[in-house]
């Protein structure tokens, strides 16, 4: 089972078309460490982007550098995934 | 594992063998309704089971409903599930779902990517693809919604096996695709497809292919405005509708596209919950509300379907 420790989801609002096209050039900045939630689609709709725990740094650094607000939807995934888990688990028994 | 449906909680995610548990219970427990069809095997040799709720009839007009192309959408898997359980409940009770299934055939493929959505249990909680390996590639899996034969390879999609919406070597190179290719052609007499993702709150229909609107646009412009508000009515929430290209982003090779050019003029894809707080990790608790809402927007969509034959 993969451990997702540390992984954060990332709300960004993009302003504008070439806010987006900066998320969209991260899927090629960063092949497979970027996992976008909710794809850059339209300024009017958020972007959530899932990123593993050793690249927070340099994402958020990149967003800050590019102007683009975002906010911490999830602080730690696998906090949620033992949660589901147990809930399973519960469930089951 | 489960001995009859009544133990079975709706409330609660499941692995691929209780589900598949389940669809045996519930198949026997409803035989005068219910039949399960296997359409086909996975890339891993799972079977592709499709339920059928009918009663009577042969080759009579038919709605598809299939769930779970994306293996971590855990919510859309259990909306099929209460779904299905929903419809021998109500039928002989609410008058619109029984005048459906007095003239139509209603078809639910609750796992539409088994070996995905066994590896989100086993290994990769957050794996969306289906499980496809092929020599010389390095990465697995295919996205099975950029898969179909309409708009394949274009704008929306991406051609890197590596990429999470990789649309495969040709359409309907996947076996998940290719056997719901079959049975729907087979059939020959589908009148509506709704396919269950999430997340983000929407109803949307064809094209994502492209920007031109589809001939009957407005036709489906007012039916999804109808079935968001039914939807709306239950639990307060509110979903976003329109065409996938004008109301998300251009698409290539999805299913709703295919099943529109292939005749299906109601054809639609819901993103359901969540709101903005756990994304796919939506908690087991929003499981029956969900299905409650989504439940009056498809009802929506198959009373518009039965009262406008064609």
């Amino acid at each position: 089972q993969m451990n997702f420790t540390g992984d954060q989801v990332l709300r960004v609002l993009a302003k504008d078309e070439k806010q987006l096209s900066l998320l969209r050039d991260l899927e090629g900045l960063k092949p497979q460490k970027v996992d976008f939630w909710r794809a850059p689609a339209r300024p009017s709709l958020p972007v959530d982007m899932r990123v593993p725990f050793s690249e927070l740094k340099d994402i958020k650094a990149y967003l800050e550098s590019h102007g683009l607000a975002y906010s911490i939807m999830i602080k730690d995934i696998q906090v949620l995934l033992d949660e589901e888990r147990e809930a399973m688990a519960k469930s089951r028994r | 594992l489960e001995r009859s449906t009544s133990s079975f909680s709706y409330s609660s995610y499941h692995t691929l063998e209780e589900i598949y548990s389940w669809i045996d219970n519930f198949v026997t427990e409803h035989s005068d309704m219910v039949s399960k069809i296997q359409i086909g095997s996975s890339f891993e040799n799972r079977s592709i089971l499709v339920l059928k709720f009918s009663t009577g009839g042969s080759q009579r007009p038919a709605i598809w409903i299939d769930a779970g192309i994306h293996s971590r959408e855990w919510i859309t898997h259990a909306t099929g599930i209460w779904t299905a359980k929903k419809i021998v409940s109500e039928y002989g009770k609410d008058p619109v779902l029984t005048d459906i299934l007095k003239a139509m055939d209603i078809f639910i493929e609750l796992v539409t990517n088994p070996d995905g959505f066994a590896f989100t249990h086993s290994m990769n909680r957050l794996w969306r693809k289906n499980k496809s390996t092929r020599p010389g590639i390095f990465c697995i899996g295919v996205d099975l919604n950029r898969n179909w034969k309409s708009g394949f390879g274009g704008n929306g999609s991406n051609a890197n096996p590596c990429s999470e919406t990789y649309h495969g070597p040709s359409p309907q190179s996947e076996p998940e695709v290719a056997a719901i290719v079959d049975f729907i052609t087979t059939h020959g007499n589908f009148k509506a497809l709704i396919s269950i993702h999430s997340y983000s709150q929407m109803l949307m229909y064809p094209y994502g292919k492209s920007l031109e609107p589809v001939s009957n646009e407005k036709e489906l412009y007012y039916l999804a405005k109808d079935a968001v508000k039914a939807l709306h009515e239950v639990h307060g929430i509110h979903y976003i509708f329109g065409s996938i290209s004008t109301t998300l982003y251009l698409a290539s090779g999805i299913t709703v596209d295919w099943a529109y050019d292939s005749g299906i003029k109601y054809a639609f894809s819901f993103e359901l919950r969540d709101t903005g707080r756990y994304g796919f990790l939506l908690p087991a608790t929003q499981i029956i509300p969900t299905a409650q809402e989504t439940w009056m927007a498809i009802l929506t969509i198959m009373e518009h379907t039965l009262k406008h034959p064609y």
